[in-house]
């Protein structure tokens, strides 16, 4: 199982929409997913139409009583999204008590690299949308990933979000002695806007190792999809912003193989 | 002095451009405003070119020692901004560690309205920046706030978090036991998308008492301002998006003045 972790400290710049796109182009060439939300607001799993105030289960429970240990109980809190060949493993709204509740307890940062060590076969990809803030469950999910995708939004305000984020990167890993190799996604880019395009450029310079050489542009049909409860590409698969995600999903295929 | 909370617990709705908007449409007709920056990422901060990682003091150091009761104190921390008559009183990253930290202590939900107690002769306005996360920050600025702004996306993921935003502050009110009048602000309005123009009906329909009659247009000018950290109104007082927030601030006035 691949398992690629899509995060960033700042809000609204496209973590869950890129979760979903990418999900969806996976499925399209017939891989197996499984789509993780770790975000107490709930966004990726009312996007499939599940309610984040009132399921029965959720990613919540298995942070309890050993569950994360149990594979069937595990596939019970798997959901169906609206495309054969991917699964939903929802949040729900407690998620938010989880920081108080498990604060000074051992072990609470690798509960989802559990789960996902239940799960190997069941998956050929596992993509975690986490929530824009620094926690228990965005701690979990730099720990349970083999790589990290950092969409990033091209105006000024996300450069400082960006550090912040790659300093977060940096504790987290020596703070458990590994390497994590990471891609920054320029996401909502205009190019009419010149704040855009010279951010871009800013961004290429600081992270010359890491940004993607494209970007994601900005694109209505994302609205419409999420409108629908529909994967982009289920909406149309020749949009600018479907075939942008395409050639990122080439470019993060590839970087897997050379590793 | 009028106290205005912008939040929604969902991010890149637009809080932080609407904080920016509103003080320099304030400041244009002569009033003294003081931004105040509860997000703990520091965008407003960010945006007047001070340092959320690096500042000596801020927003946190109040909730210490009695501070929020020390006007000279007070005075220290806050900043200015580029337009003369408006200040900040900024964030820093250390506000993220202050909710395990003051978990369980009395009085921590109030420290923000005695803050703004001793400023009240400082100031005509006060608008307040809020993270995307339900806290004792965002508990902090409801405790403030005498009108609450929920800038939302009209986009369908944003009504689920809408109805969760407004859950929320019916819960807080009622501990608190008082009304808060609210407005329910459309954000990032793309006419030219059938699921915006959609959604915003079904808005207007959910909270007809609460949702304003216009909307803030997508517009690229905001990302420019942001880049030359300028007020929206300094960079092009006649942009469409700068028209719109003259138009939420007219409507803002004429619902106090009726209070
Ligand atoms: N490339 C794009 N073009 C146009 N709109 C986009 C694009 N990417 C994302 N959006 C829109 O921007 C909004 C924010 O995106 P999204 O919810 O994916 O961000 P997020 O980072 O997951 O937010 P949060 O921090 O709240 O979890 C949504 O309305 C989404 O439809
Ligand atoms: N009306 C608008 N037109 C175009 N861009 C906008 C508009 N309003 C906000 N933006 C842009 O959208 C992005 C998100 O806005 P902003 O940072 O104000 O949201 P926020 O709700 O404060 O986010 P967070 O939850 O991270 O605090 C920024 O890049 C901003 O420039
Ligand atoms: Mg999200
Ligand atoms: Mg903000």
């Amino acid at each position: 199982m691949r398992i690629w972790s899509i995060a960033n400290q700042k809000g609204g710049v496209g973590k869950t929409t890129s979760v979903v796109s990418l999900g969806g182009l996976l499925a399209e060439r017939g891989a197996r997913v499984l789509l993780i939300d770790l975000d107490p607001h709930g966004s990726l799993t009312s996007y499939f139409r599940y309610d984040p105030d009132s399921l029965e289960t959720s990613l919540y429970d298995l942070f309890f009583n050993q569950r994360c240990k149990d594979l069937d109980y595990i596939r019970t809190v798997v959901k169906p999204t609206s495309r054969k060949g991917v699964d939903l493993l929802p949040a729900t709204t407690s998620l938010a008590t989880l920081e108080r509740q498990v604060s000074g307890q051992d072990g609470m940062g690798l509960v989802l690299a559990k789960t996902l060590a239940q799960l190997w076969d069941d998956y050929d990809y596992a993509l975690l949308d986490t929530p824009p803030i620094l926690g228990v469950l965005l701690v979990n999910a730099l720990a349970a990933c083999q790589r990290l995708v950092i969409p990033t939004q091209t105006e000024h305000l996300a450069l400082k979000g960006l550090e912040r984020m790659v300093h977060t990167l940096r504790m987290v890993m020596s703070s458990q002695n590994r390497q994590l190799p990471y891609t920054i996604v320029p996401t909502l880019f205009d190019r009419r806007t010149q704040a855009s395009v010279i951010t871009l450029k800013e961004m290429r310079q600081l992270y010359p190792e890491h940004v993607w050489q494209e970007a994601i542009p900005i694109d209505t049909k994302f609205r419409d999809a999420s409108h629908e409860g529909l994967f982009p590409n289920e909406l149309d698969s020749s949009s600018r912003g479907v075939r942008a995600y395409r050639h990122l999903l080439a470019e993060l295929e590839q970087a897997e193989e050379v590793k």
